[in-house]
């Protein structure tokens, strides 16, 4: 990236290096005694399960962490035989995860009270299809370690989405702020106005820079909050969207017809108009033949 | 309608004798198959479910299909072809009415994970036609 200045340089993982272990790519055998003085952002990577290598077909498994997330989403959105729960009152169909391609991570200069530093993330789209219309975009921060006391942190949180142009960058114009509860394991942060227009015009991958600036109790984070600090490196993009095609399952109420009949006169034929039975019948029955 | 045979005796077994006025066996429902995706291979990209039961129509069409199985006045009119006229014509057979969709979490070849939500994966319901 030959915009970014200060020397920072982008980690890319080719296909086929990226169904190699992790740590075999940042650690050759030998150098196994080393791994001890490495610094904390390290060992957050290498801690990632390692990756199967491609066998016969075996698709390349995604991180861990990710995986369990949507494992999770699943149970929640669907019964044990798979169905669909009925109470779900969301109107997407299609929920995808995508972990960042590529990080980019600036070192921290001018250091303000609580800064802590940025980081450039590149997110391969290609999955994503044209019939499939966003709803909601986050990013997802997984917390490998949770407080057992009530904790909060504040943080500041700088987007930016970075053109090929670098003229049409798109800034956010307002800092997102949130409150991060600790006792939760992941934390979300919606992004979905920067990220629309991108989606909708089926970019087949978006570069976002993330600066994050937190506070606890109105003073920078300490060394014990390393763990949290860690966590911001590497977030995952969740896409909520509502597939369009024919195969894709779509419920009553995000049919704009059905919900078009549901409010129309016809359905409520006594209450709105205040017509006589014998026209309440004939209008259930032109009901029926809809 | 002449299909049951004149006799000066008495049937055996009277339940025998009711028994070929109730409905007859083998008749068009819904049969359970648990399939696992493992058995097809799809367990490499599909990590949710293990596997589901899809379920199938089996059976034979009676003659008198509207009532038990919603089945249009047509296929009751085909079966009578069948019977009577040509039995080139098919009969009716047992076939899924309606559905229920299926979601499924997938793994995307570039390592991203989908749940998505699929139409018509589950029968519900047979009918003749």
């Amino acid at each position: 990236n030959s915009r970014d200045e200060g020397g920072s340089q982008p980690l890319l993982v080719s296909d086929r290096e990226a169904a190699e272990p992790l740590s075999m790519l940042l650690f050759p055998p030998d150098a196994k005694s080393s791994h001890a003085v490495l610094s904390p952002l390290f060992k957050v990577l290498t801690g990632h399960s390692h990756q199967e290598e491609n066998d016969g077909g075996q698709r390349p498994q995604p991180d861990s962490r990710a995986l369990s997330y949507m494992k999770r989403l699943y149970k929640m959105y669907a019964t044990k035989e798979g169905i669909p729960k009925a109470n779900k009152s969301h109107l997407y169909n299609t929920v995808r995860l995508f972990t960042p391609r590529a990080e980019c991570k600036h070192p921290a200069e001018g250091q303000v009270k609580g800064d802590l530093h940025s980081v450039d993330l590149l997110f391969n789209l290609d999955c994503v299809t044209a019939l499939e219309h966003l709803f909601k975009s986050v990013l997802l921060y997984s917390l490998d370690k949770s407080v057992s006391k009530s904790s909060a942190i504040t943080c500041t949180c700088n987007l930016i989405v970075k053109e090929h142009d670098p003229s049409n960058q798109v800034c956010s114009s307002v800092p997102h702020t949130m409150t991060v509860e600790l006792k939760r394991r992941w934390v979300e942060i919606d992004v979905t106005s920067f990220l629309q227009p991108l989606i909708a015009s089926h970019k087949r991958s978006i570069h976002i820079a993330v600066n994050f600036t937190c506070l606890k109790d109105n003073e920078p984070l300490d060394s014990k909050w390393d763990f949290f600090n860690m966590a911001l490196v590497s977030p995952s993009l969740l896409l909520y969207l509502n597939d369009t095609s024919e195969q894709a399952y779509h419920r009553r109420d995000m049919n704009p017809i059905w919900s078009d009949l549901k409010n129309s006169p016809l359905m409520n034929p006594s209450e709105k108009t205040g017509k006589e039975p014998i026209q309440d019948e004939r209008a259930s029955r032109h009901r029926r033949d809809e | 309608d002449g299909k049951v045979k004149n006799t000066s005796a008495p049937p055996y077994n009277l339940s025998q004798f009711y028994q070929q006025f109730l409905f007859p066996q083998n008749e068009c429902e819904l049969q359970n198959f648990w399939l696992k995706f493992s058995q097809l291979k799809w367990d490499r990209w599909i990590i949710a479910p293990h596997g589901y039961n899809p379920h199938y129509c089996k059976g034979e069409c009676p003659r008198v299909v509207g009532h038990r199985y919603g089945s249009p006045v047509h296929t009751m009119v085909q079966n009578i072809i069948y019977e009577k006229l040509d039995s080139s014509v098919p009969k009716p057979s047992c076939v899924p009415a309606e559905y229920s969709p299926l979601s499924i979490l997938k793994l995307e070849s570039d390592r991203s994970v989908a749940y998505k939500e699929y139409e018509n994966m589950i029968a519900t319901k047979c009918t003749c036609r």
